[in-house]
């Protein structure tokens, strides 16, 4: 060990074990993802090391090796889909593995699907007997679900939804594993039934081959090409033109459709949202906050190793995190990132709580998550990617080499700021909320006397456990 | 704002007020902008969009609001643990101070906090860099990531910084697969001059 950093060791004013166990929530987990950890470390074909050397094509392929490599070893060792255990072997591998997306769907059929809907797609999802994405973003439509083009019109002759994109801007753009991989997508589309518009609805649509993996008939899929980041990731583009897919391949836990054409539904429209939601809780633990933590102790390690002139005339060269400017770079990034661990532990928590009730047809928390979780993922994506890269830039010219990890990290939660909602739209979303509560609260706008939180906004900011 | 002096701002109560109060006043503005609009003869949706950068910045101060309140609140169930709890108020504090410099305009605005708190807040923040600094490494050892999962030839363990970063280098394709450009361009360009030499 460097003796610059090992002096930085040697007086404990904390037990660090123990904050790491408070980190992880408890002992047991920290030795359940050290356990995970080392099963994965020992192994080498989950090696990260070439990663920075290799083309995109390259990353893809590796991506995909390792997720099945993964594949085989959760079922060795007994790891179930949502277990602890594979969400600690993605903090592990970084997330570079293929077919993120692919667990959406997953998500998504559990969230938005009938029980049986359920019973028959996702033991498909889970033996990879299909691989599938989540196909919402188009070409010229992001995160407003009511203004994509894509249509699914009922045709009760055939008991059949005809699944189209009626325009170049309908193209489904961006979804992850739907470039190379996927052979299902589950499509937003606008559902058309009786001779009227529903609004949004999911659909399964079958897009490749199971036989060859070419694309099927009306389906016309690819690659978007060269990114910024997320080389790991086959992003893809998708038209569909006339897809018929049975009836049974509409979502159906809050909505469906009878043989007759007749619409039923339960809740508001804004249940469609509820696949993104949980994704955009999942993303913030499992994604965007360790790239920040990442960067964090990337930087502050190098910081107490890196020497860069004399504090005084004629002194030694004293290390870079001893000057109140590089203090005053890092150090906020570390509060932050530590701050941001803490809430998002707490969103999630009371994420589960509402999210059980929704799936019992409880919608009274569903505003209020959506606006709490929107906000939250967008002040957090903005601050870390600021954050990332203030690290990047305070590990000077080694900073831009790939291999301090550091461009990688800023430019994968980059991509945080848009995906599972952009934050402007997410921050609209929120003050929507707050502004209709405001407004409720106080009705004229002559109450000004008196500044003070409106009901909704203190039940904000109670703790959850507490309610 | 009571605050007098720079200590006054280590208060977990006093920041969260002040993060309170620009948020709610933020929320009020931004609603009465639009109420004020709307009173003029424009519609709800016509409103909404002449308001949406004083929306924008309600939600944000609201969410900053919470990140503090909530932060505040895992410091209270820290109780048994005195040392962790004495360093992660250190940074909470740190976070709600830098919050509020960073965001200082929105503090100055209706006069909750005057200039001389302003640079009572940088006191205390500059205060706190110092005290956090002594413990910065073991704060990040505490994220318990390993080499592999950092992947970084800056960022490893074990401090060994350089020897790692040279040695990474060595492997790329770039110094391992030969120069596709030199028998194309440069060898013939060398060995034309090589003859005038």
């Amino acid at each position: 060990v460097h003796p610059d950093i090992e002096s930085e060791r040697r007086i404990q004013s904390f037990n660090v074990e123990r904050l790491i166990n408070i980190l992880d929530g408890g002992a047991q987990n920290t030795a359940l993802r050290r356990k995970v950890e080392s099963i994965i470390h020992s192994d080498p074909e989950f090696s990260l090391k070439d990663n920075y050397f290799m083309t995109q094509n390259e990353r893809y392929e590796a991506a995909v090796k390792r997720k099945f490599h993964l594949q085989t070893i959760a079922k060795r060792q007994g790891w179930s889909e949502d277990s602890p255990e594979l969400y600690y072997s993605y903090r592990t591998l970084a997330g570079d593995l293929a077919f993120g997306i692919h667990r959406v769907f997953l998500k998504s059929i559990k969230s938005l699907g009938s029980e049986e809907q359920i019973a028959k797609w996702a033991p498909l999802c889970n033996d990879f007997q299909i691989i599938a994405t989540y196909a919402q973003t188009e070409l010229g439509h992001g995160t407003y679900l009511q203004g994509l083009e894509t249509e699914a019109t009922y045709d009760a002759a055939t008991q059949e939804f005809v699944v189209h994109s009626p325009t170049m801007t309908a193209t489904k753009w961006w979804p992850g594993d739907l470039g190379r991989s996927a052979t299902h997508a589950l499509v937003q589309a606008q559902l058309i039934c009786s001779g009227a518009q529903q609004g949004m609805h999911a659909f399964i649509v079958p897009i490749r081959s199971l036989q060859d993996h070419t694309p099927l008939p009306g389906v016309t899929v690819g690659d978007i090409g060269p990114k910024m980041g997320f080389h790991h990731t086959d992003h893809g583009f998708l038209r569909l033109d006339h897809v018929r897919i049975p009836r049974e391949n509409m979502l159906s836990r809050f909505a469906q459709v009878l043989p007759d054409g007749t619409y039923l539904k339960v809740g508001s429209l804004q249940i469609n949202y509820l696949s993104m939601v949980v994704m955009r809780v999942d993303l913030l633990l499992g994604e965007i906050i360790p790239m920040l933590q990442k960067a964090c102790v990337i930087a502050i390690r190098y910081s107490v190793i890196r020497h860069q002139s004399s504090l005084r005339p004629s002194g030694p060269e004293v290390k870079i995190l001893d000057y109140q400017t590089q203090q005053h770079k890092l150090l906020p990034q570390l509060a932050t990132v530590y701050a941001f661990h803490f809430l998002a532990s707490d969103l999630l928590k009371f994420f589960h709580s509402s999210y059980s009730a929704i799936l019992n047809r409880d919608f009274s928390h569903l505003p209020e998550l959506h606006a709490l979780s929107a906000g939250i993922k967008a002040l957090v994506s903005d601050l870390c990617l600021q954050g990332t890269e203030l690290c990047r830039r305070a590990c000077g010219g080694h900073g831009y080499s790939k291999l301090s990890g550091l461009p990688s990290l800023v430019s994968r939660v980059t991509a945080s700021c848009t995906y599972e909602g952009e934050n402007t739209v997410l921050y609209l979303q929120t003050a929507r909320f707050l502004v209709k509560n405001y407004l409720q609260a106080h009705g004229s706008p002559g109450s000004t006397s008196q500044i003070f939180l409106p009901k909704s906004i203190a039940y904000l900011t109670t703790p959850y456990q507490a309610r | 704002c009571p605050a007098q002096k720079a200590a006054d701002f280590l208060h977990t109560k006093l920041y969260t007020a002040a993060w309170a109060h620009v948020a709610a006043r933020l929320i009020k503005d931004s609603a009465h902008h639009l109420q004020t609009l709307m009173q003029s003869g424009a519609d709800w949706d016509e409103a909404w969009n002449q308001s949406t950068v004083l929306h924008l910045q309600a939600a944000k101060a609201h969410c900053y609001y919470i990140s503090v309140k909530n932060f505040t609140k895992t410091l209270d169930k820290l109780e048994n643990e005195p040392a962790i709890q004495q360093v992660l108020k250190r940074l909470c504090d740190l976070y709600a101070l830098h919050s509020i410099l960073t965001n200082s305009g929105d503090f100055l605005h209706d006069g909750f906090l005057s200039g001389t708190q302003i640079d009572a807040v940088r006191t205390a923040y500059l205060n706190l860099l110092l005290l956090i600094r002594k413990d910065a490494i073991l704060l990040t050892d505490a994220f318990d990531f390993m080499d592999h999962c950092l992947n970084s030839a800056l960022g490893c363990y074990d401090g060994n910084v350089y020897e790692r970063l040279f040695h990474w280098a060595q492997r790329s394709p770039t110094n391992t697969q030969g120069n596709p450009a030199y028998e194309k361009y440069i060898k013939p360009l060398l060995q034309s001059w090589r003859s005038k030499l």
